[in-house]
């Protein structure tokens, strides 16, 4: 569609100033709650002393997020869509003026919460990233698939709650596999730091890769 | 813009055939996961025996869910969208000739899981009924206001799972009820059962009502 093309042409900007920067731009998606800012916070204060973070954060109304991220001191902007249920290109590229890229290493885009449409749009990121909760259950994949087409990693997050709730991680990775056999993925309990390890070093690999 | 003005001709149609056949009509809607199809089991196995129910299911993609319906006995379909992250009144339209209306006291539209889109598009309902499952964290009402604001009812589910979630029932009702003040507010376990006969009762009496 239109939206898309005119879309798409925006990204690309947005992705060559991050590449001219040497910047690794993430856009992290998810069902709402599955827990993007938390996993962003647990990213944040693990690596701020290695790298120059920024985050810009999208909701459809308030700053919760926003304020969150700040406490750990880095640079974050609040989009506020009003309505629409998904960042694209030129939210992004509208917060351009409140950010020193020359000062940044990684920027890390949390999309609004929505399992469906954040998917479709590039807004100039060097990959996806996807949450899933455990407490959602395991028959995302095949009922949502779009996203785990589209990310290149997908963290099952919250397994501090497996005794709790019906999910099997072995049905996620199956039929995640099935839809996107690149997919990297990371069982970690972004609460309680559970598995966020593995997550980190490999998110290291990529900023290193693009400096 | 156009396209809600032409799903409304549309919905609005849908809605006097229910009328006409003293139907009522309820349009379920949540993030991924929350448990609508949990709900809508638990639904139909107390009231299955008092009232003639039916079911359309709206997904993505898979039949993952009307099977799950289909085990209860009660008629139901599957809309697949292909991708549009919400129903609309010309999808529900479509399925009309796979029910008999004459035989229906209520039907249940599961709407796709997304706690955004469907909140906007009328599909004939008599009402919007949303759930937010405790694991989501208490921070949905200010971020998500338009489904709060939509629906007439609101069921707190995975109450069960309280013990083991940061999350405040208070905090929900609370900032609930500032955006809609008319929204009764359930707090249930789909799962376990708990909470659900005041459900059960509330929706009794709309359906009598309607009849
Ligand atoms: N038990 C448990 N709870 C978690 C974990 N990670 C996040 N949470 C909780 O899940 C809820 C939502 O977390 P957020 O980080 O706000 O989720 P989000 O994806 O950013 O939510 P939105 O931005 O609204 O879409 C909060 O109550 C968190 O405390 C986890 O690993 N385990
Ligand atoms: N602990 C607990 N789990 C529940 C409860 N209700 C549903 N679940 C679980 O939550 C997961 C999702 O439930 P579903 O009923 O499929 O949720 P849904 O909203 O229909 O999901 P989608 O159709 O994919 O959007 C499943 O693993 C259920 O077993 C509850 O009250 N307590
Ligand atoms: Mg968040
Ligand atoms: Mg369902």
């Amino acid at each position: 569609t239109n939206i898309l093309q005119a879309n798409e042409r925006i990204a690309e900007q947005n992705k060559r100033l991050f590449d001219e920067k040497g910047i690794l731009a993430i856009n992290i998606m998810s069902a709402p709650g599955a827990g993007k800012t938390t996993l962003i916070e647990q990213t944040i204060r693990t690596l701020k002393n290695e790298y120059r973070i920024a985050v810009i954060e999208g909701d459809i109304q308030s700053t919760h997020d926003a304020d969150k991220i700040a406490a750990t001191g880095v640079p974050v902007v609040q989009i506020n869509t009003g309505g629409a249920c998904h960042l694209d290109g030129n939210m992004i590229s509208q917060t351009f003026d409140q950010f020193n890229f020359d000062a940044m290493d990684l920027l890390i885009i949390e999309n609004v919460g929505n399992l469906v449409c954040p998917a479709e749009f590039n807004v100039g990121e060097d990959f996806k990233v996807m949450l899933l909760s455990v407490p959602e259950g395991d028959d995302k994949p095949m009922k949502y698939p779009l996203m785990f087409y589209e990310s290149s990693a997908l963290l099952i997050n919250k397994i501090d709650l497996l005794p709790y709730v019906d999910c099997s991680i072995e049905k996620i990775r199956t039929e995640s596999w099935q839809i996107n056999p690149d997919l990297a993925i990371f069982e970690i309990s972004a609460k309680q730091g559970e598995g966020v390890d593995a997550w980190l070093d490999w998110l290291k690999i990529k900023i290193n890769e693009k400096a």
